[in-house]
């Protein structure tokens, strides 16, 4: 697998090594020499370069890549016209990062395969978890359905899953319990390790402190999630 | 709740606008009054001011504050300082955004209660999701164990569940199967929906194209996922 990353910022420098690291053969480009010498111990290839400049692209043989990265949102010209380019040139698959919603609409309409908005989707993420903390993570499994892990909600603790009735009442699936168990160690001091109990059966006890990582439609995720 | 949000880049914003939507008091704090401008009419309160001036800070009651996200990256010095002075000042729970390694070192060391970084978290995320296509997500549920999302491996097509032998042979556990079905619509035109089958049974049938979704101890899940 070829893939060019083009900008090497905070998110496209951290890119082009981690893909370089899963064995992904990466060629980096920036028009910025330091960047070039910071990453070139780190990837496959890397070359100074304006990639406004459609000879200079064509001359590191992008039409072979895989896919393409394109990781520039200051210069929001600059991005535009290297995702044009690329496309024109039949590029595979391009990505690009967007630094704002116009941004965004643009690459789309260029035909960028996939944008990215690191920022934004990151400050979603953490206003989600300050805003709910009970609530660990929520994670889309289809447009249908969701996975939502909580800590146990008051009115279970203490009762067995069957008395819950958690399928009948709210719809909801129980497939994992997390618990803590308080563990002393050989030189007397106590540490917690967390135990996880798969597909649970229907007498298991929940008690209280237990996480539980539950399945099922949106509807009745969401309205479970806030008991 | 009150929250504080210093420093108002593309993530400070995106945060303050998203934790006021949820209904949290959000107060928003810039030295560039275009920003304030900007985002008044989404926030509580919104100041014009310099973080690092201490007297500032009081006269807009942080101490009252059930947490405070310092978003700013460009100029660590002033990242840094607001942190100390938010902690000598006794504010229950604060959070920074670190723009690299280095200033995330120095946040924990000054007793910043988490450091986010949202480039390079969102980098890797994505490094991963172009290495393994086939794969749509892994989730860690715990240290122990975490959730894959992936196709159905070649293997599997067309055996019913208890023929895989995957509790027994890879340890690992099928909580759910994503299909995509084929529907004519009134217009004559045809879409494609996804349906979920959670917990299926031990005779349920996987087809070709099927989305496992699965659980287990990440060994197991580590050794399945390339299968
Ligand atoms: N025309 C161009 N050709 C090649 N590289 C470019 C071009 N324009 C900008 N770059 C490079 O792109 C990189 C990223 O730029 P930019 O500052 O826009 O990214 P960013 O999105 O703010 O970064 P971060 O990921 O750190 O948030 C810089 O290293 C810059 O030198
Ligand atoms: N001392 C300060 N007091 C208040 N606000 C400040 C101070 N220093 C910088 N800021 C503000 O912080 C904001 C974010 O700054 P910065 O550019 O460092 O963030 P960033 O991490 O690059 O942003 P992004 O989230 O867009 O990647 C800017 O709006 C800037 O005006």
């Amino acid at each position: 697998m070829i893939f060019f990353v083009i900008g090497l910022g905070r998110f496209g420098s951290t890119l082009a090594r981690s893909l370089h690291e899963k064995g992904v053969e990466v060629i980096a480009i920036d028009k910025d020499s330091a960047r070039i010498e910071e990453i070139e111990d780190f990837v496959s290839k890397a070359y100074v370069m304006d990639a406004t400049n459609e000879k200079a692209l064509s001359s590191v043989g992008v039409k072979d890549a895989d896919g393409i990265v394109v990781c520039i949102t200051s210069d929001i010209e600059a991005s535009i016209m290297t995702c044009m380019i690329l496309k024109d040139k039949g590029v595979r698959k391009i990505m690009a990062k967007a630094g704002s919603e116009l941004h965004a609409k643009i690459l789309r309409k260029v035909g960028v395969d996939r944008v990215i908005f690191p920022e934004q989707e990151m400050a979603h993420r953490l206003a989600e978890s300050i805003y709910s903390p009970h609530i660990f993570e929520v994670i889309d499994l289809s447009p249908e359905y969701s996975i939502l892990e909580r800590i146990t909600p008051k009115f279970m603790e203490g009762k067995v899953i069957r008395d819950t009735k958690l399928r009948t009442k709210y719809g909801v699936y129980i497939i994992a319990i997390k618990r803590k168990f308080p563990i002393v160690k050989e030189d007397g001091k106590t540490s917690v390790e967390e135990k996880i109990f798969i597909a649970p059966s229907a007498d298991e006890e929940i008690l209280k402190g237990d996480v539980l990582v539950l399945l099922g439609k949106k509807e009745n995720i969401d309205k479970f999630r806030d008991q």
